[in-house]
């Protein structure tokens, strides 16, 4: 553990935890995609199955189960709680696009042909495309409530933060894990158009709005 | 340099 990996983590947290308070406290997920929120849960379900084979130590396992546990929750909330709120008029990224491809790239670019194996791969590819159904909603209505944008910048950096741990563990460890230094890359880079927006919109007060 | 590791990372 280094403190790139520990803060990426709680940026992590945080994000999630922005995202349930934002529709708790509001009664609310208008503007929220359901459909990268399903996303998560399910790359935290097919990430996550080593919590049944493998001990790594109590705050990994804790974590590990409070990200299960709150993105079941936030799927829970959009989808039967505030169902009547959620948007899915602008919802329109379909979801297959994205688990048919990423599940077959899983099966042929992976570390070991064996079922977690796959599925852990499986996880780390889906998780870098699966923040698109949310980023399409916001160029579909062209604007993202302010709560929406501070997840969305916690989420881009912890990503961006894993990213830093990657190049330190490299150099104190020698650790090096191909699949998710790339797939992370990725998905840091799908997020740098929105950090520009936020950087330049959000923090100075302004509502994230799209160029026209 | 080792490639494949225990999944420590979340």
């Amino acid at each position: 553990m280094n403190i790139f990996r520990l803060l990426g983590d709680l940026s992590h947290l945080l994000a999630i935890i922005i995202l349930l308070l934002k529709i708790w406290r509001t009664r609310s997920c208008a503007g929220v995609s359901g459909k990268s929120q399903i996303l998560f849960a399910l790359v935290f379900t097919t990430r996550y199955l080593d919590l049944f084979t493998n001990f790594i130590s109590m705050y990994n396992s804790a974590m590990k189960l409070i990200y299960l546990v709150c993105s079941y929750a936030t799927v829970f909330l959009m989808y039967f709680k505030f169902k009547a709120t959620y948007d899915s008029n602008h919802d329109t990224f379909r979801m297959e696009f994205l688990v048919v491809p990423v599940g077959g790239l899983a099966f042929l670019v992976n570390h070991d042909f064996t079922p977690l194996e796959i599925l852990w791969t499986f996880s780390i590819y889906l998780e870098a495309v699966a923040i698109l159904p949310q980023l399409f909603m916001i160029s579909k209505t062209g604007e993202a409530e302010t709560i929406t944008s501070h997840y969305l910048f916690a989420l881009g950096s912890y990503r961006a933060l894993y990213i830093v741990n990657w190049v330190f563990r490299f150099y104190t460890e020698g650790f090096f894990d191909l699949i998710a230094i790339v797939a992370g890359c990725v998905q840091t880079i799908l997020y740098c158009d929105f950090f520009y927006l936020y950087i330049t919109k959000v923090l100075k007060g302004k509502q994230l709005t799209l160029p026209a | 340099l080792k490639l494949m590791q225990p999944k420590d990372e979340l």
